[in-house]
């Protein structure tokens, strides 16, 4: 399952 | 965090302090493209948005905080304040035919198909295109002030170091994320042109001519 938040960069 | 991602954040922070102090002290945004100014401020509008959902870290909060103030401060400048300088002439670039094509990828193609990860991967095509208003502005005007040729260097150069640090994520995290690294190398690939010119032309004093 993809963990969306993973999006930790800007 | 790495070396290669600071780098390019402070690069692409210099870029928006150099558009937001050219547009503020010649109280003029000519040869600037409002239309770029607009897709960008979509762009971090729609990737920030998770700014009220989760939380990164205090750098992360700040510098997005950043991008979506200034990018909604220079539309103000460009659009309200120094409208009177606004070259609508030369910033005719067809913005929807950038903005369909984007939103249909990004619900195609896309790591998940929830609200907030289809804007993610919206902002993310968006902003690989989001200078072509920009750059066909310059080369429709056939010239750029030098202070606009920085801003447009620093800018590309922002992408171009986020590769290094997808490739170093890589190699030591084991990290890396498909849709913003092609997203990022067709990004940078669009500034190799304007890189060129600006090795070529404007670091020896030169004026950014483009052949129109």
């Amino acid at each position: 399952e993809f963990d969306s938040w993973a999006h930790d960069e800007l | 965090m790495n070396v290669f991602r600071l780098a390019g954040d402070m690069s692409h922070l210099l870029a928006i302090i150099i558009l937001l102090l050219k547009i503020w002290k010649t109280r003029s945004c000519a040869g600037i493209s409002g239309r770029s100014q607009l897709l960008f401020a979509l762009t971090y509008t729609a990737r920030y948005l998770d700014l009220v959902t989760n939380w990164v870290s205090l750098y992360n909060t700040v510098m997005k905080v950043f991008f979506i103030a200034t990018s909604y401060a220079t539309i103000y400048l460009m659009y309200l304040k120094f409208k009177a300088t606004y070259d609508s002439n030369h910033d005719t670039f067809r913005v929807e035919f950038l903005l369909l094509p984007v939103t249909i990828l990004a619900l195609v193609l896309n790591h998940e198909f929830s609200f907030m990860e289809i804007l993610w991967t919206f902002s993310i095509y968006l902003e690989a295109v989001a200078i072509l208003p920009q750059l066909f502005m310059v080369s429709k005007t056939g010239e750029a002030e030098s202070i606009t040729s920085h801003y447009l260097f620093a800018l590309g150069s922002y992408r171009l170091l986020y590769i290094f640090n997808w490739i170093w994520r890589y190699y030591t995290e084991e990290y890396y994320d498909l849709i913003a690294i092609i997203a990022g190398v067709v990004q940078t690939v669009l500034y190799c042109d304007f890189f060129y010119l600006y090795f070529t032309k404007v670091l020896k004093g030169k004026k950014l001519q483009l052949p129109a």
